[in-house]
């Protein structure tokens, strides 16, 4: 149809044929620049955090003046949407998207709390896959998410000193060698998205992805005691699928893109 | 530069020339013609029709629009004409066998972004420059 509705009269009305039908599907696939359909697992991952602040960062580029439309979600994310505050995206991501060309969100593949030493038996993990990503992409800045609840039972001006390592090396018979990256007090009734630079990290595990060993966190309270991250209200697998910890990391070509003939 | 002479023997070959000096006025661009002047055209391409809400998340489709329509004599009665495209028909008219008229070619161009899932339930947010057609010119 042309813009008034009306046949084209270039153009002979016919559906297309199963074949004609993938084949269409695939050149729209080789214009998006992906080898094939992507097939994701679904069961929780399209409620989960990482889409939802995705869906933010997507609407803050539809509503600067991009020509897709910012209604254009599918319907399966309205009514998550409209029960979600405040907004994941901040003024931070909003500078970070103005220069990228592109942004993804990884989700913590740690499914299961390893049996970690005595010492460490309080510490968390997290690892994220970074093995998908197109070549070219050089990463500008990521950041790690977490997501604080309020502590109700603990006192007004109780702290919680939260720690960010980067796993730098395993070892079969002793504990992990960490590289901390970043501690930050937190307060115990502070409620909100946590995030922390680890652009440099990213970038090392794009570029080298056998040094990819994951992130741990410890938190300890004022007095200096290990406690479980749970306790100082940061969320966990069992906590909320729009308060799951994400990763993000933002983009941009470093080289020129040239489609293959096919 | 074409010279006299050459515009001579054009001259006596009659019908480029002849063309030129009856070329369709702005009133016949107005009328019947106009429908196969050269222009944008609204070609939605609809992600919900392909089936593929499982992993794209926004948008439902775009409206990637096409170009279609003749680029003739005179060029001021298409918008959007390059100055090269002046050049073009010129040529075109003084030696329409070899030289091709110019094209109705997309003029302006602009970029979408598309969120979807990847295989690992990964999130991309990615801007594809030059998706759309803005504007249509003859070029």
């Amino acid at each position: 149809l042309d813009g008034s509705g009306q046949v084209h009269q270039g153009f002979i009305q016919r559906r297309l044929r199963t074949h004609e039908r993938r084949e269409m599907q695939k050149e729209i696939l080789s214009i998006l620049g992906l080898p094939h359909r992507p097939r994701p697992h679904l069961s929780h991952a399209k409620y989960n955090s990482a889409p939802l602040f995705m869906l933010d960062l997507y609407n803050t580029i539809s509503s600067g003046g991009d020509t897709s439309r910012a209604d254009g979600a599918s319907q399966l994310y309205e009514p998550m949407r409209t029960t979600r505050s405040p907004p994941l995206a901040t003024f931070q991501e909003a500078a970070f998207l103005n220069d990228a060309d592109m942004v993804m969100s990884f989700v913590n593949l740690v499914e299961h709390d390893r049996e970690l030493s005595l010492q460490r038996r309080h510490h968390k993990e997290y690892k994220f896959n970074l093995s998908q990503i197109p070549e070219g992409e050089a990463v500008t800045a990521a950041e790690f998410r977490l997501y604080k609840e309020c502590v109700s039972r603990a006192f007004c001006n109780d702290t919680f000193l939260l720690k960010v390592y980067q796993v730098v090396k395993e070892h079969p018979d002793r504990e992990a060698d960490l590289f901390l990256l970043e501690s930050r007090r937190l307060w115990a009734l502070e409620e909100g998205w946590l995030e922390f630079d680890i652009t440099a990290t990213s970038n090392l595990w794009v570029m080298s992805p056998l040094h990819n060993l994951g992130l741990q966190i410890s938190v300890e309270t004022s007095s200096g005691k290990s406690i479980s991250p749970k306790d100082a209200g940061l969320v966990g697998r069992d906590g909320a699928l729009e308060k799951q910890p994400f990763m993000v990391a933002f983009f941009k070509v470093s080289e020129l893109h040239f489609r293959s003939a096919r | 530069s074409t010279g006299g002479k050459r515009r001579q023997q054009n001259r006596n070959r009659s019908t480029p020339t002849q063309e030129v000096s009856r070329g369709p006025s702005q009133a016949d661009y107005n009328g019947s013609d106009q429908k196969a002047a050269c222009r944008k055209h609204e070609l939605y391409v609809s992600f919900r029709e392909l089936g593929w809400q499982d992993w794209i998340i926004a948008p439902e489709g775009y409206a990637a629009n096409y170009c279609d329509g003749e680029c003739s004599f005179p060029l001021n009665a298409h918008m959007n004409a390059t100055n090269h495209a002046i050049v073009q028909t010129l040529v075109h008219l003084m030696n329409p066998e070899n030289v091709p008229k110019p094209c109705c070619a997309p003029t302006k161009l602009h970029a979408i972004s598309v969120l979807y899932f990847d295989d690992n339930s990964n999130v991309i947010l990615k801007k594809y420059k030059n998706m759309v057609v803005r504007a249509c010119g003859c070029h």
